[in-house]
């Protein structure tokens, strides 16, 4: 089923910035490591700013997502 | 702090402002780099010269976008500055997004505040788990000594203590299911709940599956950093906060204007100095007012005191003690909260129904 619009936006969104700040891995992955890597890295995320660790994208992660913030990956060294 | 720990070798560093922000004055951008950097210094034997050419350790610079170092920035909102972390090079490097607006204020992004930041990185530090700490990766205004405990363990953990200086920091967020936890005050606000617990407080919201820890200061700047009592009057969409002895008013989530006003504006004696805690009572109209052991009822319709009181808590609230430090309304029934402890007094019955954990409302 496709997915709505808004949705892949934000998903796209979501990508971006755990791409930036929680090292998603960039590039092509297979359709289901693909969405394993996502869960994982969004755990990590919700773990970090304690909310709700569900490893999905619900309205309180995206929120979170959108709060402006310092550059600076919250995981990993910066060099 | 980093996994391999990553600081300056020597104590002695250097910064350079390259460049200038045309949202404040020259001397402001200054001030608040040089402040930031003495946040720092004042946890540590760590000392700041500024140069005015050549390279330094810390190098600044004001940016938009693409500016050379493969980490662009985003326009307004969204990343506002990045720091690299101690090293040759770009290390310490420390460069702010020129898309913002950048103040001395409360109002969009205030440059000492994330300067300070920015520069604990560029001291070493990763970013801190703990809501309220400097640290932490996104951006809340608060006036004050910006550093929590937390910061100033990571950055001692680098570089050791200040030998000559001693400074307060902030104190640390508080623990939602800490067994001991009281509250300050608690209202509703259009169907969410609201808990004041010292400079935080803690948003209940019926779709959120978590409560939401936050800075009083960093929702609403215009109230004190911490608050006695608060309540919502449903029928007039406006929650009453208390401190010492003012009040203030909001309307949803917005300041109502004509505040604060004096607590003894509503016909209490000037001897009242802080109201403990505060609930209204649709059914009929009153708001209840506690200050020590006694309490007072204040009649909404009437704008008026009502005759007959201050009446003491213990004879009137049978089970619940002397004193209150929050309190609420819901349906019948009373919750009153007193140190670690909450009572559900049922109104109609007038008596205690349950005695519970405080921290219980917030899912512990």
């Amino acid at each position: 089923v496709p997915i709505p619009g808004a949705e892949t936006d934000k998903r796209l969104q979501a990508e971006k910035y755990l791409s930036r700040f929680y090292n998603l891995p960039a590039g092509l992955l297979g359709a289901r490591k693909s969405s394993d890597v996502l869960q994982t890295k969004l755990k990590e995320m919700q773990a970090f700013f304690n909310l709700k660790v569900t490893g999905k994208l619900d309205a309180e992660t995206f929120d979170t997502m959108k709060l402006p913030r310092c550059g600076v990956p919250d995981v990993g060294e910066y060099n | 702090v980093s996994p391999r720990k990553l600081k300056w070798p020597n104590n002695n560093l250097t910064f350079r402002i390259e460049n200038f922000t045309p949202d404040m004055k020259k001397a402001d951008v200054e001030r608040a780099i040089r402040q930031a950097f003495n946040v720092w210094a004042s946890v540590t034997p760590l000392t700041f010269k500024r140069l005015h050419s050549g390279i330094a350790d810390i190098m600044i610079s004001f940016a938009a976008r693409d500016h050379g170092d493969f980490n662009s920035f985003d326009g307004p909102n969204g990343l506002l500055a990045h720091a690299y972390a101690p090293g040759k090079g770009i290390g310490g490097d420390t460069h702010f997004d020129e898309d913002e607006n950048w103040t001395k204020e409360s109002n969009d992004y205030n440059l000492f505040l994330v300067a300070t930041h920015e520069f604990g990185h560029a001291l070493g530090l990763e970013h801190s788990r703990e809501a309220g700490s400097l640290m932490f990766p996104t951006y809340s205004y608060s006036p004050g000594f910006p550093l929590s405990e937390d910061d100033i363990d990571g950055i001692q953990e680098l570089y050791g203590p200040n030998p000559n200086r001693k400074v307060k920091p902030k104190p640390d967020a508080p623990k939602k299911c800490d067994p001991m936890l009281s509250f300050d005050a608690i209202t509703e606000l259009r169907g969410e709940t609201i808990l004041f617990k010292d400079r935080f407080y803690w948003r209940i919201h019926p779709q959120m599956p978590e409560p939401e820890l936050t800075l009083i200061r960093s929702t609403w700047p215009a109230l004190p950093k911490e608050v006695d009592a608060a309540y919502e009057n449903s029928d007039k969409d406006m929650v009453v906060i208390f401190s010492g002895i003012k009040m203030w008013a909001l309307s949803g989530y917005d300041m109502v204007e004509g505040y604060p006003k004096y607590i003894h504006k509503l016909g209490l004696p000037k001897k009242v100095r802080e109201i403990d805690a505060a609930v209204h009572i649709p059914e009929t109209g009153k708001t209840l007012l506690f200050t020590d052991e006694q309490y007072w009822s204040y009649d909404e319709r009437t704008s008026t005191m009502d005759v007959g009181f201050p009446r003491a808590i213990e004879l009137d609230f049978p089970g619940i003690g002397k004193e209150v430090d929050a309190a609420v309304y819901d349906s019948g029934t009373l919750y009153f909260f007193h140190d670690y402890m909450r009572f559900e007094y049922s109104y109609r019955s007038r008596k205690v129904i349950s005695i519970v954990r405080a921290n219980s409302i917030l899912n512990c």
